[in-house]
């Protein structure tokens, strides 16, 4: 994959988003 | 004529004799068979995997008696609504996970051995208007559901005695689910796939709907079969039952997406295409191990494929007995199993 096509990436992003993500 | 079709694949990739014929079950009392699995089963301090067959109104388990031969144990007779599939739980231990319905999921039952009464049972675990349900790691099963009025996702942690420990509300997306696949590795992550062409991703321990990523109009009703998180993407193997051919890719029988979930958006890593001679719609069902892919072709064929390579590595072509409806891989890894409607099922070494 183009990293640039997919924009920036977090390895973290399932607890990023559970952290922003209404409960 | 099936044979003339596969002849230039067979000289140029994939062939019937990667899969070796192990085993044949052939069960009599079946006229339809609706589904098969494997179960890992353990009775007297042995642990072994089993096979489970489904016709639409009984579900057998079968035992090995010898290398190449099954031995029915038992036949849990369900009454009047049929059985519409059996559900995998991956890893649990004496416990068969069934979905009844007419034309779509009514309820959902366990089938299982009581130690404590010495004898066979099954129990209901959930009723409703199931549009998609999936037997997760440690005796968990996700369900959507979907009324007029409601949308309910809901995890159930199951008991080995057939009822239910807890139950956990996971938040609906706006469209029906069709399809759910645990996230590899992860736990809590689950995702979706859902009528809008749509992949959800969802945390399991607090129920958050944490992302809707577009998968695409090109392949409508796409079906999620497979995810795994990897440097920060989570790549999704879809299955695309009603995907049209087209000049660049074929027919795209699966295709392995990666979806940056940060961002929403997605990239195809590969495409898993429909053996040559082999066009139109012609994928009938399939099942994922690992980074293998399995499907029925509306040709009575049976076609496995490596996943990450797109390549297809087999092809099993109706024999004498007539076309094959079922393809399935063991648990384990220990092969694949295939299946006519007459209640003939044969287990291959891949």
């Amino acid at each position: 994959c183009n990293e640039s096509d997919l924009g920036p990436i977090s390895l973290n992003w399932f607890e990023e988003l559970s952290a922003e993500a209404p409960l | 004529d099936v044979a003339e079709l596969l002849t230039p694949m067979l000289t140029d990739g994939p062939r019937e004799e990667s899969l070796q014929l192990v085993s044949e079950i052939k069960d009599s009392s079946c006229s339809c068979t609706v589904d098969v699995s494997t179960v890992w089963w353990e009775a007297a301090g042995s642990r072994e995997l089993r096979v489970v067959t489904a016709s639409e109104s009984a579900v057998s388990l079968w035992e090995p008696l010898a290398p190449d031969c099954w031995g029915k144990v038992y036949t849990w007779h369900l009454g009047e609504i049929p059985v519409i599939q059996i559900v995998p739980l991956l890893d649990a231990c004496n416990l068969v996970c069934v979905a009844l319905g007419e034309l779509e999921i009514g309820e959902i039952r366990l089938l299982l051995y009581s130690s404590e009464t010495d004898s066979f049972k099954h129990s209901l675990v959930k009723t409703g208007n199931i549009k998609a349900v999936v037997g997760l790691k440690d005796q968990r099963l996700v369900s959507s559901s979907r009324t007029m009025q409601e949308h309910q996702v809901e995890m159930v942690l199951l008991s080995e005695t057939g009822g239910s420990k807890d139950r956990q509300t996971l938040m609906p997306p706006e469209e029906t689910v069709t399809a759910f696949a645990e996230v590899e590795g992860m736990r809590e992550a689950l995702v979706g796939t859902t009528a809008g062409n749509t992949v959800v991703v969802w945390n399991l321990k607090t129920g958050q709907l944490l992302r809707k990523m577009n998968i695409g109009y090109s392949y409508p009703a796409s079906i999620c079969h497979r995810a795994y998180s990897d440097s920060g993407l989570l790549f999704v193997v879809l299955s695309h039952p009603h995907a049209k051919e087209s000049e660049s890719c074929g027919s795209p029988a699966f295709r392995v997406v990666a979806f940056n979930p940060r961002t929403g958006r997605s990239a195809g890593v590969m495409f898993s295409c429909l053996p040559p001679g082999h066009v139109g719609r012609q994928y009938l069902e399939g099942d994922v191990w690992d980074t293998t892919g399995a499907a029925v072709l509306t040709s009575g064929a049976v076609a496995v494929w490596d996943l990450l390579r797109g390549r297809c590595a087999a092809v099993l072509p109706p024999g004498p007995g007539g076309h094959w409806a079922l393809a399935r891989w063991a648990a384990g890894g220990a092969g694949l199993l295939a299946g006519r409607r007459d209640g003939t099922f044969h287990l291959y070494r891949y």
